[in-house]
Order: C-alpha cells, then structure tokens, then sequence
C-alpha cells in the first residue's frame, strides 16, 4: 500500500475508499483529528500526518513502526475490538 | 510500567451497578453471573467490592444496544467494535454491542467475560495498554478457557485503587478469641 496520504479524488476509486476506512479508523481510535470524521469539517490531512498517525498505532500494536499502510497493519485493524480510543489528546471526552 | 491510566477513579471502593438493558440472545442470570465474575477479576486484586442492584441510582450502569444509542457512538454491527465503556469521570456506564453473538464458556462468538472484564477496567479509571498480553490491550483475541490477569493489569489497577488488604477466606470468619477482662 503507499503511504501517500489519501485523496479520494483519483481514478482509484476503490482504493480511496480503502484509505478513508482506515483514516476513520485511525480518528475514531485517537490517531488522527477526530474532524477528518466529519466531511464537512473541510480537514486537509498531509501526508507527514498520515504517516505519524499509522506509524503511531503500529507502536501501540506492536509492529513494524514504517508508517505503511501494509497488509499486516490493515489486519490488525480489521480484528474486532474494544470501541474506547488508544490514545487520548485529540478531544478526549465522549459526550 | 507499560499499563496507562486514563486519570480519573472512584473514590469510593464499594461500587454498584445495574444491568439496565440484557442482551437479546443470552439467559439473564447467566448474564447476571459472568458479569459478576468479570467485576471480580479486578476486586481480586483490590479492596474493591462490586454490588449488582435491579434497581435505583448505581455507580455503573451496564447496556446491551444496537447501532445509535444515545451516545453518539454507535455500534457497528458484528464484528468491528465490540463494545465500550466510560471513565469514571464520565461516569463509568459500559455499553456492549447486541449484535455480536455473545458466548460464555464457549470458543464460539464473543466471550461475554473477556470483554466485560475489559470494559470495567476502563469503568475503573484504566486506558488500554501497549503490552498484548494485558486484558486492557485493545484487541479481542478470543476465549481463553484459562484465563488470568496480567501482571501489567494487576500493576495498572493496584496503581489506581492499591493492594488488595482484605484476603477472600472462602468461609464465615472464625470467632473472634474471646479476651480475658481486667
């Protein structure tokens, strides 16, 4: 997978869609803005961004830390698992 | 020291809580039974005390839910998240999702136990930990017949709450030696 920050505006259209499941991913565990949840916050994320965010769950998982999204990292993500965020800091109360 | 704490406890040490809502597919004294248990992987190994109530103001509230409901976070169905729960400064209440199929003693499904033990170490001021072993890790690995506390939990809630000072005898207390008066 590259580790590109996603667009969703390419010709990849199935592939934009992988990336913003796990961008999700990655915001509602505490790994990136919890804006970049909402669409309409208009949030930018750059590249260094999504590559600290993976790399920083990756550590918390015990993997690589390569900042790529691999297929190891992806199968992680996809194990279920409690809904309570890793890391706090980005807004961490619940409402 | 690898457990984290989210920052906030009880500071009380005999706690309530109340099944508010049970899930849909599973027998409610069962329910009522691996919840106690899964409230006593922590009181194990602390002065902590865990009383069920049916009724009227608890500490934690505990819900069975589908999809949105009321929180803002909603469940997502089989798979995926499991369930959640507060911290004490939130209030402590711990939700599961009802559409996982729930299972006690059974390597089929989600091990009810496993995941309410979870929960409540979050309900008790505990964040997930980095160490995969740990029960506050954040990823179910499935049943695990044998089941035990990790070093890294026991450090994370005795952190929180201290040592366990009152040891479980199993039995009445013995009579008290009786004291010969001045």
């Amino acid at each position: 997978r590259s580790s590109a920050a996603p667009t969703f505006g390419g010709a990849d259209k199935a592939m934009a869609e992988h990336d913003a499941y796990f961008q999700m991913y990655l915001a509602q565990y505490g790994y990136l803005s919890p804006s970049v949840r909402n669409p309409s916050s208009g949030h930018i994320m750059d590249e260094s961004s999504w590559r600290r965010a993976i790399a920083e769950f990756q550590s918390f998982a015990g993997l690589n830390a390569t900042g790529e999204l691999d297929e190891e990292t992806t199968k992680v993500m996809s194990l279920p698992r409690c809904g309570v965020r890793d890391k706090v800091g980005f807004g961490e109360s619940r409402a | 020291k690898r457990y984290a704490l989210q920052g906030s406890r009880w500071r009380v040490k005999n706690l309530t809580y109340k099944i508010s809502k049970y899930p849909s597919k599973l027998n409610r004294a069962e329910v009522d039974n691996e919840l106690a248990k899964a409230f006593a992987v922590w009181s194990d190994y602390t002065d902590l005390t865990f009383t069920q109530k049916r009724s009227g103001q608890v500490h934690i509230e505990i819900r069975f839910e589908k999809g949105e409901h009321g929180d803002g976070d909603p469940f997502d169905g089989p798979g995926g998240t499991l369930a959640h729960a507060y911290f004490p400064v939130y209030g402590g209440d711990a939700h599961f999702d009802d559409a996982e199929m729930w299972s006690i003693n059974s390597r089929r499904g989600t091990n009810l136990f496993q995941v309410a033990a979870h929960e409540f170490g979050h309900s008790l001021g505990l964040s997930h930990s980095d160490v995969r072993s740990a029960l506050m890790a954040p990823f179910y690995r499935g049943y695990d017949p044998a089941f035990q506390l990790d070093q890294d939990d026991i450090q994370g809630i005795q952190a929180l709450y201290g040592h366990k000072t009152q040891t479980d005898i199993g039995g009445p207390l013995p009579a008290a030696p009786s004291v010969p008066r001045a």
